[in-house]
C-alpha cells in the first residue's frame, strides 16, 4: 500500500507499542541491581516520582486535550515509563562499561536526571503520536501537545532536559530516524532560545566556568 | 542515528553532564 503520512505514523506507533510490550511497568531486576550497589538506594524516590508524575500527566493531559481522554493520557504516560526504565538501564550499562563502576548514587539519586529522563522518554511517545495521528484517536487537532508542551508538564527547564538528549539517543537504538531527528531539532530548538531564558541552569553554568577560569564579568542577561 | 550529530567527546557521558565524576 501506498505510503501515507497517517500510516506512516501508525507504523510508528505499532513499532514504538511492539518495542514497549516487552519492556515492564517497573524497573528491571538489572535496574534493581543498580539500586542496590548505591550508597543511598534511590529505588522508593524513584517509584514515588513515577506515580506522582502520572497523576501530574494524566491531569495535565486531559485539561490539554478533554476531560474524556485522561485514560488516553494515562496509557501514553504508561508507555513514557516503560522506555524511561528501559533507556535506563541501558544507560547505566554503558556507563558502567565506560567508566568501570557500578555504584551510580549520585546519578540514581538526582531529581533532576530522573525528571529528564522520564519526560524525554514521555515526549518520544507523545512525538510519536503525534498531531496527525492524535486525530486518529480522536483528540482535538487544535491540542498543541508537541514540544515544549513536556517541560511545562514535567515543571523542568529546558536545558535540563537538553542534558539527556543525546545520552537517550545512544542508549535506544529502536529510535526511528523521524524520532531522532524529532528529539535533534528539540535540541536545537532549547540551544537556540529556550536555555536562554530567564531562571535558566545554563546562565549558573556561564558564571561558574567564568569563574573557575577567574573572569568576574556577569554574563549578558536576556534582555541584553 | 548516522544523521545525529554527536557532540558528546570520548570520555564524556550522561555522568559528566549531571556532573557525578
Amino acid at each position: 500500500l501506498p505510503q501515507t503520512p497517517v500510516r506512516a505514523a501508525m507504523n510508528n506507533i505499532q513499532q514504538l507499542i511492539m518495542i514497549l510490550n516487552s519492556a515492564t511497568d517497573k524497573p528491571s531486576d538489572t535496574l534493581i541491581t543498580y539500586f542496590n550497589n548505591c550508597t543511598v538506594n534511590p529505588q522508593d524516590s524513584i517509584l514515588k516520582r513515577v506515580e506522582s508524575f502520572h497523576h501530574i500527566f494524566k491531569k495535565k493531559f486531559a485539561e490539554a486535550v478533554g476531560q474524556g481522554w485522561a485514560e488516553t493520557g494515562a496509557q501514553r504516560y504508561r508507555l513514557g515509563v516503560r522506555l524511561y526504565y528501559r533507556v535506563m538501564e541501558s544507560m547505566l550499562k554503558s556507563e558502567e562499561e565506560r567508566l568501570s563502576v557500578q555504584n551510580f548514587s549520585t546519578l540514581l539519586n538526582d531529581n533532576i536526571f530522573h525528571t529528564s529522563l522520564l519526560a524525554c522518554a514521555v515526549e518520544v511517545v507523545m512525538a510519536t503520536y503525534g498531531r496527525n495521528a492524535s486525530q486518529s484517536d480522536g483528540t482535538s487537532a487544535e491540542t498543541d501537545l508537541s514540544f515544549p508542551w513536556i517541560l511545562n508538564v514535567f515543571d523542568l527547564k529546558a536545558f535540563d532536559f537538553y542534558k539527556v538528549i543525546e545520552s537517550f539517543i545512544r542508549a535506544e537504538p529502536s529510535l526511528t530516524r523521524e524520532m531522532i531527528k524529532h528529539l535533534e531539532r528539540c535540541e536545537h530548538r532549547i540551544l537556540e532560545s529556550l536555555a536562554w531564558q530567564s531562571g535558566s541552569p545554563l546562565f549558573d553554568l556561564i558564571k561558574q566556568s567564568k569563574e573557575r577560569e577567574g573572569q568576574t564579568d556577569q554574563p549578558e542577561t536576556t534582555s541584553t | 542515528a548516522q544523521d545525529y550529530h554527536f557532540g558528546l567527546e570520548e570520555g564524556e557521558g550522561i555522568s559528566e553532564l549531571f556532573d557525578c565524576n
